[in-house]
Order: C-alpha cells, then sequence, then structure tokens
C-alpha cells in the first residue's frame, strides 16, 4: 500500500 | 465512501450526541468515565494532526472537526462544569490511563507504515483507540448497573468500529492495493473489547432489564 497515501477514513 | 463506513460514521457520530445530549441536559455524568473521554480527546487530537492540511472532502473535515469538539467539550464538561463536575465519580473511575498511553506510543513507534512524526502519532491514535474503552468499561463493572443513556453510549461506540470492519472488507475486494494491518488488527481488537458488553447489552435489552455487567 502506498504509505504515503491519504487517510480517507475518520 | 461506502455504506458501511457512513453507517459507521454516523453510529459514531451519535454516540457523541448522545453522551454530550445526556451531559448537556440532566448536567449528569454519573456512570460515565473521564479517562475515557480523555483517551478518546488524545485519540482525535493526534489522528486528526491532517485536518487543515490534508482536504479530503467537506464530509471529511466537518466530521473531524465534530469528533474534535465533541470529545473536548465532554472533557470540559466533566472537569470544569460546575454542576456536572460534582456527579462525577472519581473514587471510582480510577483506571491508570497512562498505562495504556506510553505501551501505545511505544508500539508506534515500532508498528507503523511509515517512521514520520504525522504517521507515528496516526498509528499512535489507533492503538489507542483500541483501548480507550476500558476504563469506561471498569467503572462500568465497578457502579454496577448503569442508565440507559450510558449503556447506549457504549453500545454505539462499539457497533461504529465493527460497522468500518465491514468497511475494510468491503474496500479489501473493492478497491486494488488496499490493505492496511494495521488500523484492521486494531479495530477488531477494539471490537472484540466489546464482546462481553455486547452479551451482556443484548441480554438486558431481551429481557428488558436493567444492563448489569458481572461483577
Amino acid at each position: 500500500a502506498a504509505a504515503g497515501e491519504l487517510k480517507d477514513e475518520l | 465512501m461506502n455504506i458501511f463506513r457512513f453507517a459507521g460514521d454516523m453510529t459514531h457520530l451519535a454516540s457523541v450526541l448522545v453522551l454530550l445530549l445526556k451531559i448537556h441536559t440532566i448536567k449528569s455524568c454519573a456512570g460515565v468515565s473521564l479517562k475515557t473521554q480523555e483517551l478518546y480527546a488524545i485519540v482525535f487530537a493526534t489522528r486528526y494532526l491532517d485536518i487543515f492540511t490534508d482536504f479530503i472532502s467537506l464530509y471529511n473535515t466537518f466530521m473531524k472537526l465534530v469528533f474534535l469538539g465533541s470529545s473536548f467539550s465532554i472533557v470540559w464538561y466533566m472537569r470544569s462544569h460546575k454542576i456536572v463536575r460534582r456527579s462525577y465519580d472519581k473514587d471510582q473511575d480510577t483506571f491508570r490511563h497512562y498505562f495504556l498511553i506510553v505501551p501505545c506510543l511505544l508500539l508506534a513507534m515500532i508498528i507503523n507504515e511509515k517512521f514520520t512524526f504525522r504517521e507515528v502519532l496516526w498509528t499512535f491514535s489507533l492503538f489507542l483507540e483500541a483501548v480507550a474503552i476500558l476504563p469506561q468499561l471498569v467503572l462500568l463493572q465497578r457502579t454496577r448497573n448503569i442508565d440507559n443513556l450510558t449503556g447506549q453510549y457504549i453500545f454505539l461506540l462499539g457497533a461504529y468500529r465493527a460497522f468500518y470492519i465491514f468497511n475494510w472488507i468491503y474496500r479489501y475486494f473493492t478497491e486494488p492495493h488496499y490493505v492496511h494491518w494495521i488500523p484492521w488488527i486494531a479495530g477488531l481488537l477494539q471490537t472484540l473489547l466489546y464482546g462481553d458488553f455486547f452479551y451482556y447489552y443484548f441480554h438486558s435489552w431481551k429481557n428488558n432489564k436493567k444492563l448489569q455487567l458481572p461483577a
């Protein structure tokens, strides 16, 4: 998984 | 966004609103653990560090503000409000929650997706949230029976993470490369901790009698 991906979950 | 995650967010929102409603209307926090509320305030503060730097959506930003605002205002009510604070049972709410914070922080330093300040604190917030309910469950067993609103609060708080587990399963099967073991394991452990509460909550609801956890 792209570790830097945005955290789109709360 | 999928139905499971939306249901989870709405259930989580409902849990904080139930608690705020209870404290604000009847001006009482009897049976509520301040330690758990303080842990949740730390969880949101360390998880939403990106609230001003990464814009995901209006929904995301709005919900983050609601969770930050509600958790800190509940802590303020229980600590500082002249009427509410009187109903706080500090002799019973004795769980040493600092024993939860340090191990979660150390674990987050070791197990994380990227060793950066924000990522470590984000991971810390996941581990801390998994155990944040413990002071509340311990208080519940000490005070024996609890009022309905507090019971509903705990039930909704446990249910929201269960919905998130279904959300992670859904995303795993619908989004390629969507793999995040850390929130998955932390979320599963968190939901399992509610296991016996759910069992007794269900039975008290089925037999329509007062909710009581065994001593």
